[in-house]
């Protein structure tokens, strides 16, 4: 005979905070803390308990239908499952490594996978240039296509120790190392001390450290 | 000078990646 255990009720895809908290940078507090971030992010459209696109796209250009190819790239990166929503295990896990503890290399791997728009586990040198006009267009930055063309050999060439055209992960961490600015948009210092930084989540924290 | 623009560095600067206004309330 089975045992049920009443306890409150949680979203979809909740994951005990002491498991999250234990395979990131996160303490349990933190995690507490974001779920209670989670928690306005994923009704913020539909009351699923789920991050969907258009809710990620709120929060992040208070608009839900801009477009926007690095957005969808990270959005398509937190969707570990890939069913179209972000479930807190799974924003738990990402934000993760946009913490300022996270290892130095799981954020260089963690921009490689955002920057293979294709997942051919290379970037292209298209892929570059598609991302350099992304930038352009939402920059409403104009700069003609022989600059564009000059900017992404220079740079392809420059990372691209092997000159096969195309970047593999070994020449982007080497490429990373010798240009560390290159992953500062993958640390979030507020991430640093969430609880700190949002002290009304703590109210609501269950889980004291 | 353009040309001489780091590609990555430039698309680092994506506002996607201003996450931290996910945490705005």
């Amino acid at each position: 005979m089975g045992c049920y255990c009443s306890k409150p009720e949680k979203t979809p895809g909740y994951e005990d905070p002491v498991v999250l908290a234990a395979e990131t940078p996160f303490t349990v507090s933190e995690v507490e803390a974001l779920y209670e971030l989670f928690k306005k992010l994923s009704s913020s459209i539909y009351d699923d308990g789920l991050i969907h696109k258009e809710e990620f796209q709120l929060a992040l250009f208070r608009n839900q239908n801009k477009k926007n190819l690095f957005a969808d790239r990270i959005f398509d990166l937190f969707d570990v499952k890939r069913n179209g929503v972000i479930d807190f295990g799974e924003f738990v896990r990402s934000l993760g490594f946009f913490h300022p503890n996270a290892p130095v290399e799981d954020k260089i791997a963690f921009a490689f996978r955002l920057y293979d728009l294709r997942q051919t586990g290379f970037i292209e040198r298209e892929e570059l240039k598609e991302m350099v006009l992304a930038l352009l267009h939402e920059s409403d930055l104009l700069l003609s296509d022989d600059v564009v063309e000059a900017i992404v050999d220079k740079t392809f060439s420059d990372a691209d120790k092997k000159g096969d055209g195309r970047i593999d992960q070994q020449e982007w961490k080497e490429y990373v190392l010798k240009h560390p600015t290159l992953i500062k948009n993958m640390t979030l210092p507020y991430l640093k001390d969430i609880t700190l930084a949002f002290p009304s989540f703590v109210m609501s924290s269950e889980v004291e450290d | 000078k353009p040309t001489s623009m780091n590609a990555f560095e430039l698309i680092s600067r994506s506002q996607s990646f201003n996450l931290e206004n996910l945490f705005e309330k």
